[in-house]
């Protein structure tokens, strides 16, 4: 029986050796280490798996090279939009937001909703006034978005609207 | 999306999910990361999991629960669960798929059909580890 333990993701893609540049694997890898390293310093100090699982998840929605918190992948409408979940083995006790905007932190949402709110699943506005009335830090659009994002966002459009443009593409 | 499994010194077990979504998502789309038992579970007689991918096909796969189910009723390890995880219904669920777990031993498992998941892993008094490929 392991004393404690972490694992954590930063997510899954078609990516092969040699597609990413060694600068951005150094980042990932860098990002995850610190990730690892919030998590498993709140274990060794005794903490709960609770409080370990959010402090490593908040790490990396801080760190623009991960699709969650600042550095989100963009809608359709160039906007983020986030969604977070966190469970307590022992009670069962859960809390998940979907659709938040300018919550800083969307797990730190999920874990107040999971110990305060009588509701498992808060969205959208909902969500983020209960952030408001827990005092958790609201953020500006422009503190989420990265300028890579808003440049793969701006190719994809104008590679939609190309499409769109191309000759002939009108013919019904 | 990121998310991260923890056993703490007590024996308890938990999971955390966040994530931004799809590039290009419609407005007001949500991913299976917050519907419980499709992008994350925890339930201390037997795992945590925390999933990651094309969250249309994990949330109709339920998927972060049936690697609970496999082990619970169907007596499967840790790891075994995880990877069938990834293979289920694979026919009719197309898409990406990554799935992070943990018993209650502090054993970890990562399963993905992608080739690539960005993970990381430290158990107490162990070296860290992390891994992209791998």
């Amino acid at each position: 029986m392991k004393k404690y333990a972490i694992a954590i993701h930063a997510g899954a893609e078609t990516l092969k050796p040699g597609e990413l540049d060694k600068k951005k694997e150094e980042a990932y890898r860098q990002g995850l280490a610190d990730a690892l390293k919030e998590g498993y310093d709140v274990l060794g100090k005794g903490g709960s798996a609770l409080d370990a699982v959010e402090a490593a998840v908040n790490s990396m929605e801080r760190n623009p090279m991960f699709n969650a918190g600042r550095g989100a992948s963009l809608t359709q409408r160039g906007e983020t939009e986030f969604d977070a979940a966190i469970m307590d083995g022992n009670t069962l006790r859960v809390g998940a937001v979907g659709g938040v905007r300018y919550v800083q932190h969307p797990i730190s949402l999920a874990k107040v909703i999971l110990q305060k709110c009588k509701h498992c699943l808060l969205v959208g506005t909902g969500a983020e006034e209960f952030a408001l009335a827990n005092n958790l830090p609201l953020k500006g659009p422009e503190y989420f978005v990265t300028p890579e994002k808003r440049e793969a966002w701006l190719d994809k459009q104008q590679e939609k609207a190309g499409k769109k443009a191309m000759p002939g593409s009108m013919t019904d | 999306t990121v998310g991260a499994v923890a056993l703490d010194i007590n024996g308890n077990l938990a999971a955390a999910t966040s994530t931004g979504g799809l590039t290009n998502q419609m407005k007001g789309r949500v991913g299976d990361t917050p519907i419980i038992g499709g992008g994350t579970f925890a339930n201390n007689e037997v795992c945590a999991v925390s999933c990651t991918g094309e969250g249309e096909a994990i949330m109709r796969g339920v998927l972060a629960h049936e690697v609970y189910a496999m082990m619970k009723y169907a007596d499967n390890s840790l790891q075994s669960a995880t990877e069938k995880a990834i293979q289920l219904h694979a026919d009719k669920l197309k898409g990406d798929r990554g799935i992070l777990s943990m018993d209650t031993t502090g054993k970890a498992a990562f399963g993905f059909n992608t080739g690539f998941m960005k993970r990381g892993y430290q158990a107490a008094d162990e070296e860290p580890f992390v891994a992209l490929w791998e």
